[in-house]
């Protein structure tokens, strides 16, 4: 067996079937979904309970091709399915072109899902035949069951069960159930970045924000009110929030916007005027009139950003955007502004836009964010997702 | 299926890399598949599908990559480290 090198930090894991197959009844799914966990839980610590949505630590969902991760399926046969490790979120998707079926005629659900959930609590492909995690599918198994390997492999990350009646799954409907912060490990492989949770309380409570944005030493930072936060790839860096006051000179709370630009300069826009900074060093002579600085460009904008798409700069403010182009002698052209419902998908108010790590455009509007895909200009296929859990650790 | 199975060396190079088994070649840094590449990676893929590792793509190593299975792949980038040293990381949180 191989570890992959992250692991949950809590033990007691709760899943939903957020998009179920027609292939199956829901209660089937969820029926041979349970029965797969309980190969887990009956040989280790751990408990997996079904929730009813919402907040869950594994998310289930059967889909076709192309279905938002980049990691398409590929139609019947080959590819079965596919999961994440727990540093990745742990989440199992199957290949809805499949012949999905809980008996022996077709593609046995409780075995491909006993499987892939392996890869949900941090194990990685076996080279023991008879492993459950090796990775062939080796057709129906009336008698599935983990083998020794297995065995250590999952009680080699957390430990043996040491409740009576070993590993007992609740099937109970749990609503608010909020996703850990995950622990990458000790793998010699993978840094060991303690979760943040004093840092997030306060955003976990109400994850909208103001404005965010990457400085150009590629710290990332989220403002809200008065105070503002690092985020690293799994929340909040040690020591956020602080306030904004301290560390940004002159800079005032309760930001509009916030942008980058390619020279690395970062602006913060408020009412009538913006700031202009490198990382956190304020630049003399500003605040300055947006009338000014950006002709055409309104007051109290909500949002700013640079688009993945074509690199220019747009402004968002209620339902219109506008495209600002220093390069041209009138940088917001007569056609501007445009209604934001061309943005395919998008609600009708944004607080906030960025492009993260020169890679796609988030939108960020009340507790929910959405991811812009720019070939296909429309929202991608998932979206929104909570801003708690995913960008500030909740 | 309407699958192309796996038979050429380009789907099979193809299938190697998309598992883990070798690196797509890199032309920032001149890396190319060799043939002792190629032949390392079938044998790793033969151990795991427990098969003798020849290294020789044969009928049998053929049939098994075009079984159905998992596509998390057989290794993993965290255990696979790059021409430099680092790690990749795929599929990011976000």
């Amino acid at each position: 067996f191989v570890h992959q090198g992250s692991k949950w930090r809590v033990k007691d894991l709760t899943w939903s079937v957020s998009q179920p197959t027609s292939q199956l009844t829901r209660n089937d799914v969820e029926t041979q979904i349970a029965r797969a966990w309980k190969l887990w839980s009956d040989n280790s610590d751990l408990t997996f309970t079904k929730s009813n949505g919402g907040n869950v630590h594994i998310d289930i969902r059967f889909a076709k091709y192309e279905h938002g991760d980049g990691d398409s399926f590929d139609g019947p046969g080959k590819t079965l399915a596919h999961a994440f490790f727990p540093q990745y979120g742990g989440d199992a998707h199957f290949d809805d072109s499949e012949p999905w079926t809980v008996g022996r005629y077709g593609t046995n659900l409780f075995q491909v899902a006993a499987h892939e959930f392996g890869h949900s609590l941090g194990l990685s492909h076996s080279n023991v035949k008879s492993s459950l995690m090796a990775p062939f599918y080796r057709g129906y198994d009336d008698n599935l069951h983990l083998d020794p390997d297995d065995i250590a492999a999952i009680q080699g990350i957390y430990g043996p069960p040491r409740r009576s009646g070993s590993g007992w799954n609740r099937l109970s409907s749990q609503s608010s159930t909020s996703r850990r912060p995950f622990d990458t490990g000790s793998s010699r492989k993978t840094p060991v970045i303690p979760p943040t949770s004093e840092s997030s309380a306060a955003i976990c409570k109400s994850p909208s924000i103001d404005a965010l944005t990457t400085t150009s030493d590629g710290k990332t930072y989220a403002f809200k009110d008065d105070l503002y936060y690092q985020l690293n790839d799994y929340g909040v860096e040690p020591g956020y929030p602080k306030k904004i006051s301290d560390d940004w000179s002159g800079l005032p709370a309760n930001l509009d916007a916030a942008l980058t630009w390619s020279d690395g300069k970062t602006f913060f826009f408020k009412g009538g005027k913006y700031w202009r900074f490198l990382n956190k060093k304020a630049l003399p002579g500003y605040p300055k009139l947006i009338s000014k600085g950006f002709a055409g460009i309104p007051n109290d904008v909500d949002a700013a950003f640079v688009w993945s798409g074509n690199s220019k700069t747009y402004f968002i403010k209620g339902t219109k955007y506008w495209r600002y182009d220093s390069a041209i002698e009138t940088p917001v052209s007569a056609d501007y502004p445009k209604s934001l419902s061309a943005w395919d998908g998008l609600p009708n108010h944004i607080d906030a836009a960025f492009q993260w790590k020169n890679a796609k455009t988030f939108f960020f509007s009340g507790n929910q964010y959405y991811r812009f895909n720019d070939q296909r200009f429309t929202v991608e296929t998932d979206y929104p997702r909570q801003n708690g859990p995913w960008w500030f650790g909740c | 299926g309407p699958l192309s199975p796996i038979n050429s060396e380009p789907d099979v190079q193809g299938y190697l890399q998309r598992f883990g088994y070798l690196q797509a070649p890199n032309p920032e840094t001149g890396s190319l598949v060799t043939h002792e590449h190629f032949s390392e990676a079938v044998k790793q893929f033969q151990s795991f599908a427990s098969l003798p590792t020849t290294g020789i793509l044969d009928a049998e190593t053929k049939r098994m990559m075009n079984a159905p299975r998992c596509g998390v792949p057989d290794i993993t980038d965290e255990e696979r480290p790059t021409e430099n040293g680092q790690t990749h990381r795929r599929r990011r949180k976000r």
